[in-house]
């Protein structure tokens, strides 16, 4: 379970970042 | 150069597509279209890998766009959107004109349908005003239509 959690947490995070990313290529 | 564009991502392959054409022309319209493109690619999927280094790879292109233009209209996405209707509306009034003069052809087709993906393209500023969003419907029609009526040899009315 806690490999799923952690890859889950992993993926989530990718796609933080790829929003984020979106987010600041507006700002700049 | 992009990375195949994976299969769940095909309803962006049009706006690619269009950005390409236009990368010579306007690159104002490339730079937007490839933004909508992303934007709605990550919509549809970013958690695949094919598709989040397909996005990826696609932001890192845009960025580097942005860094290295000095275009306002691509800088300030209040000029982008000036831009983007005026020249979607120049497309659309272009094939609206030869339509009425009843000159029908593939080219009259592939400016409606142009016309009607720049149009989606504007969403990315936002909602689509009720003109905006007449058009955009009139124009996919359009050139569905006339593209029927020329396959069948009939003459649109």
């Amino acid at each position: 379970p806690s490999t799923v959690g952690q890859s889950t947490a992993a993926a989530s995070g990718e796609q933080d970042e790829l929003s984020q990313r979106l987010a600041k290529l507006r700002q700049m | 150069s992009l990375p195949p564009l994976p299969p769940q991502l095909k309803a962006i392959q049009h706006y690619l597509k269009t950005a390409t054409e236009h990368d010579k022309r306007d690159p104002v319209v490339s730079y937007y279209c490839r933004l909508y493109a992303l934007q709605n690619g990550m919509e549809i999927d970013k958690k695949s890998p094919e598709c989040r280094v397909f996005h990826v790879t696609l932001m890192d292109y845009l960025e580097k766009v942005k860094k290295e233009t000095d275009s306002e209209a691509v800088h300030n996405e209040v000029v982008g959107q000036a831009h983007m209707e005026n020249y979607a509306l120049k497309v659309f009034l272009y094939a609206d004109n030869e339509d009425r003069a009843s000159r029908f052809n593939k080219n009259v087709v592939k400016s409606f349908y142009t016309a009607g993906m720049l149009f989606d393209t504007l969403s990315v500023f936002g909602e689509l005003s009720e003109d905006i969003e007449k058009n955009r419907k009139y124009a996919k029609w359009k050139a569905a239509y006339i593209h029927r009526c020329l396959k069948n040899g009939e003459t649109p009315v």
